[in-house]
């Protein structure tokens, strides 16, 4: 099935990353 | 002229129908009974869609709400703390998602299209902007055999 992928800008240089694996 | 032609598509629709009155009741209820099957057909399938429509956002606004707590969660961890806590998780067994903590946003190979997909994203985006009270949030559907983790390398197939 298709992954869903939710990415966040913390901060500058700092992505929190997200998937429903 | 106008008239004559009018005239003319009279007759022939006259010669086309039934020439006997009970032809031509067993026409028109055949034609009423299409009709009705074709407006009940109509009416049950958009509310199907519609219904369908209603799960799926119901759905998704769950897995939304569990995505922000998990968000909020790792958020409020001080920066140098982030890393541990997910090495923690993921040695104990994991949180319900892959999480993980990257320098710059990862590509990801966008699939679907439709309205379904298009509710799903604007469902995720609307919770997660309430939720944790930011603008900039990406929200995507990849294939599992093209989904990147950690960096832009790294593949999950390949893990």
């Amino acid at each position: 099935p298709p992954i869903l992928v939710v990415q966040l800008e913390l901060e500058p240089a700092t992505w929190l990353y997200l998937a429903t694996i | 002229t106008a008239d004559t032609r009018w005239r003319r598509l009279r007759r022939r629709l006259a010669r086309s129908l039934p020439g006997t009155l009970r032809g031509r009741f067993v026409l028109i209820m055949v034609v009423g009974v299409l009709a009705a099957q074709l407006a009940s057909y109509v009416i049950w399938t958009s509310q199907v869609r519609d219904s369908r429509l209603a799960q799926l956002e119901e759905l998704s606004s769950n897995v939304a709400f569990s995505v922000a707590s998990t968000m909020r969660f790792f958020r409020s961890l001080p920066r140098e703390y982030r890393h541990i806590v997910l090495d923690q998780l993921r040695d104990m067994g994991g949180p319900r998602f892959f999480v993980s903590v990257n320098e710059k946003r990862l590509d990801v190979a966008d699939i679907g299209e439709g309205p379904e997909k298009a509710r799903v994203v604007e469902t995720f985006r609307r919770i997660l902007t309430e939720q944790l009270d930011i603008d900039a949030v990406s929200v995507e559907f990849s294939r599992p055999e093209t989904l990147r983790v950690f960096n832009n390398e790294v593949l999950l197939k390949d893990l």
